[in-house]
């Protein structure tokens, strides 16, 4: 029995339908690639003698990791991809990563989270606005908007409103005191099309479930702007 | 380990987010 567990801190990452990317900052690059795994690649050194040390490979569901040390462990310089694994590779399961990894799982969970929060599932067209439901269920993040200019955000932490002005007003959960009455029908719109986009993603989710072939179905876009 | 998340923030990292969603009202 282990005292402190992964599972305890962070849940397997799910990269599923996430685009590409590349993005690099001090001490690392992260990646979502073509197969939709997530990488994470440890550097160290700085200016011409950078290398690439190690590698963190996670699978799209989260729970299978590759880890490697290019180039026995002397690694290479940066690339425009991870460099390729070699055969001493560790394989480890979610359950079993030695606590020494943790950090860098959750660097690529938080990195995978953040990715999900900015992409569209579904995405609705109404009268009025463009509402889009994002990857990051359940509670997912829900962003709408209004051909006129206004804006709203609806997280689980706040939900902030931007007026066609510009003016905007956050509130952190709970009741939406003192909006005036535009702000009043911003929200009220909001609040439709997105229970209209959840009513969708159930929908559609049912049907992706029925097919063996595990092809999604999502993103999905429905209706146009008028 | 110095693995600030913070730091993920850029423009590139924009870009890429507006890449993602649909056309109309970018």
């Amino acid at each position: 029995y282990q005292m402190n567990a992964l599972c305890d801190k962070v849940s397997p990452l799910r990269a599923h339908r996430l685009k590409p990317i590349r993005q690099r900052t001090k001490n690392a690059v992260v990646s979502i690639l073509d197969t939709e795994e997530v990488c994470m690649e440890l550097l160290k050194g700085s200016g011409a003698q950078e290398r690439v040390k190690e590698v963190l490979r996670i699978s799209c569901d989260g729970y299978t990791i590759h880890i490697y040390h290019p180039n026995e462990g002397r690694g290479f310089p940066l690339d425009d991809r991870p460099p390729s694994a070699p055969e001493d590779v560790y394989v480890y399961h979610f359950d079993n990563l030695p606590e020494k990894f943790w950090k860098k799982y959750q660097y690529a969970s938080k990195f995978v989270h953040l990715v999900r929060s900015k992409t569209p599932k579904v995405t609705l067209y109404t009268k009025y606005a463009k509402c889009m439901l994002m990857e990051n269920g359940p509670k997912a993040d829900v962003e709408v908007l209004f051909y006129d200019g206004g804006k709203i955000n609806k997280t689980t932490e706040f939900l902030r409103i931007v007026e066609k002005s510009g003016k905007s007003y956050t509130f952190d959960g709970g009741k939406l005191n003192g909006l005036n009455e535009e702000a009043k029908i911003y929200v009220e719109h909001a609040h439709k099309a997105h229970q209209t986009c959840l009513e969708l993603e159930s929908t559609i989710a049912a049907q992706e479930k029925r097919k063996e072939k595990q092809l999604s179905f999502f993103p999905i876009i429905i209706g146009r702007r008028p | 380990d110095d693995l600030d998340a913070e730091e993920l923030y850029d423009d590139r990292l924009e870009s890429y987010f507006k890449q993602l969603v649909p056309p109309g009202m970018q």
